[in-house]
Formats: structure tokens, C-alpha cells, sequence
């Protein structure tokens, strides 16, 4: 079915490719961890700015998932203070698949600050929306003959995207550890927007 | 299904981003026949070089998709006489997607030789194999638990990705003169490895 076959193709094409430091083999490729010290080094940060060493993958029950993270780390009383920007990315992990050459995966840095406290340091943290929700949400809004189908069942398929993923990671030695999976929704019980930031500083 | 969910989201979520020129909106954004005149021009091609300007998409029915597409370029009684090769990339495209910013996408040039004649010059395309069958063969290759069942239905999904997405192609403006579905099968009748190259060149 769609929704568990998303979360199959999320996982063997992307996140197994990304996440982990290969033990042997691949040379150049470098998994998560790896590229997060270097990231630390290169613009000289200390070990607790960057406390939390995995992909935080956002998955909104709602499908909307944004261009750009900053755009949901608002309260939505104060829609203009953001507590989260995008940093530089990590260095980019590059094989070849399928016949494409050297085909480019990038993972986002975006830092965050707690704007309930008057801190001036930002915690970093590597943070996406998972990408075939935001496929699917396209699917959706594109497609018309589809979309109704998909509509009544869009809540189903998320879910099983997210039960399935979860299965996945779960059994996986490799990834299990590498990856938080941040499964929310974008409005609270108030229809009021939800800040991002704060589940993930959580 | 599994096999129409990612006719849709190679479409919505790849072809469409990276096929189509855009007539406003994103500035920098190049679709492929963009790409390929640059390509030319920086490489000082003849117009001949390059006849077909569009990207081939091969849909191997039995999921083998190489990872560089010299290795299917082979008579099966010649097998180190390579048709094909790799050349340089396109410029890629880059796009801020689902909270990733400046996700890489990128296609890779080959020439092929045609070694039934004796002709010097090679002929260029951008082809590709389909990745989400790539990403479908490895979790068949490594997911224990669920292989069996798709092993079962390995046909029909592939029948089903390969029928969907001829479908929305078709209905798409946009992108269906822009790309070359090749569904083909790895081996004939002989069990006899295919030459994509010859294919390809039909
Ligand atoms: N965040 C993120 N960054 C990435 O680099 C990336 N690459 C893949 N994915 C997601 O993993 C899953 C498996 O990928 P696969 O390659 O089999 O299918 C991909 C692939 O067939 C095609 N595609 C997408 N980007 C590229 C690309 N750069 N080059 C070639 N094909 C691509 O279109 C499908 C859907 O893509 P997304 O809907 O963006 O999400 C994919 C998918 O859900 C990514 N997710």
C-alpha cells in the first residue's frame, strides 16, 4: 500500500544511504555523525551547541511540510519571532545510483534559539521534513484526477507511513540510533499553528 | 499501491522539478532542454551530437538497475566492448525542498558508441534508470521480512509503476515530450544480456 511503501523507499533509498559511517567500502561516504564533527570543527563549535548528533525528521499529520523550517518555529500569537534559521548545510554525501554519477544528497543545519529564555546561544540541530509526505502533499494539491482518492485516505497513509517507518528503524542496527522521528501536528487543539522548535527542543 | 504510489512520486516529487523550463517563478531554476544546450555549449557539440534532448528514463523489467549504465552496455558475446559511457554531468539543479535548502539535483551525460559501424564520434544522452525501482530492488534484496511478498508481486508492481506513470506523462504537458520511457528487459529470450546502448539508440 502507498503509505508503508513510502516509508520502505524513504528508508532504502535515503536514509540508510545517509546516515550511517560505512565500515567498509564506499571511501568517500561519510554518515551522519561524521559530518556533524566536521561541521562542529569547520565553524568551531563547542560539543554543547550541538547536543543532539541525528536527523530530526519531521513528519506533520497534516502533510504540510514547509520550503524552509523557519516558517513553522513560531508561536502564533508572536508570528514574527522565529527560533529557528537556517545555518549552513552539512557537507554533502555523494554516490552513484541508478546511473546517475555522483548523485548529491544535503542535510540542513538550522539553528534554534529559546525565545522563552533571553539566551543569546542557538543550539544546532539537523532537521528536514520527510520528503515523500511533501511528494504526496504535492500529489494532492496537483493532481485532480487522484486527488480525492487520496484525500479520504490521506490520514491512513501518513499513518502507515509512520507506523511502518517505525518498524523499519527499529530493526535497523545501523540507523535506529541515527535518526528522531517527530511525528506532531501542525495545528493544535485551537486550530492554533504549532511552534516546530519547541517539540524539538524537547 | 505500492507500484502506482511511486509513479506519483517520481513524478511530483522529481520529474516535474527538474524536466520542465519554469516560465516564471523560480529564478534560477533550468529544466532539461536548458541544461542540455549549456551542456553543448560549454563542450562545443555539433547540434548532431546530441539529437534527442531529453532525459531516458530505463525501466528494467526484471529491477536491475545498474549503478553506472556502461556496465549494461555489452553484447552478451562481447562483453568487454562498452557502447556506452559516462561523460560529464548536467549543471545541476538546485531547489529548497521540505526544510532541505539547495537539495542537489543532478543528471548524468553518456555517450554511446554505436560498434556495429565504425564511426569515431559518439552520440550524447542523459539517461538514467528509474531510482525508485532501485531503491524497490534493494528492499527486496534486504529486507527479510517483507521480501518474500514483494518478490511475489515484483511483476505487478513494476507493470503497475511503468503503466501509471505512461499515464500521468501523458496527461502532462509540462513534462511528456520532455523525458523517454524505455521499458525493457534485462535479458531475451536466450537469457542473453541486453545491450541498452542498442536500445537506446533505436
Ligand atoms: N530529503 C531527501 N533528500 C534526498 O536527497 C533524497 N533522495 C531521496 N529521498 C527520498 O527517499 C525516498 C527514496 O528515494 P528514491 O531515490 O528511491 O526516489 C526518488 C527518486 O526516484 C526521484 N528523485 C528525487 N530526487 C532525485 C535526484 N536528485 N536524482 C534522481 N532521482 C531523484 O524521485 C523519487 C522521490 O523523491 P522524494 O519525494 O524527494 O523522496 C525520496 C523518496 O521518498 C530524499 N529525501
Amino acid at each position: 500500500d502507498y503509505g508503508s511503501g513510502m516509508a520502505y523507499n524513504y528508508f532504502y533509498g535515503y536514509l540508510r544511504l545517509v546516515l550511517p559511517d560505512p565500515e567498509v567500502g564506499t571511501p568517500g561516504a561519510k554518515g551522519i555523525r561524521k559530518r556533524i564533527e566536521t561541521f562542529m570543527n569547520h565553524h568551531r563549535l563547542l560539543k554543547t551547541a550541538f547536543p543532539v548528533r541525528k536527523l530530526f525528521i519531521l513528519i506533520p499529520r497534516n502533510l504540510y511540510t514547509p520550503t524552509d523550517l523557519m516558517e513553522v518555529s513560531t508561536d502564533w500569537h508572536n508570528s514574527t519571532n522565529y527560533w529557528m534559521e537556517a545555518a549552513m548545510s552539512l557537507e554533502t554525501q555523494e554516490l552513484d545510483r541508478a546511473g546517475v554519477k555522483q548523485r548529491v544528497y544535503k542535510n540542513s543545519v538550522y539553528k534554534i534559539w529559546n525565545r522563552d529564555r533571553s539566551t543569546l546561544y542557538p543550539v544546532y540541530v539537523v532537521a528536514e521534513g520527510a520528503t515523500p509526505l511533501k511528494t504526496f502533499y504535492d500529489v494532492i494539491k496537483m493532481n485532480p484526477k487522484m486527488s480525492r482518492v487520496f484525500k479520504n485516505h490521506q490520514h491512513e497513509i501518513v499513518s502507515a507511513f509512520y507506523k511502518t517507518l517505525q518498524d523499519i528503524l527499529r530493526d535497523s542496527d545501523d540507523c535506529r540510533d541515527l535518526c528522531e522521528i517527530i511525528f506532531y501536528a501542525d495545528t493544535d487543539e485551537n486550530q492554533r499553528r504549532v511552534n516546530v522548535a519547541r517539540i524539538i527542543l524537547e
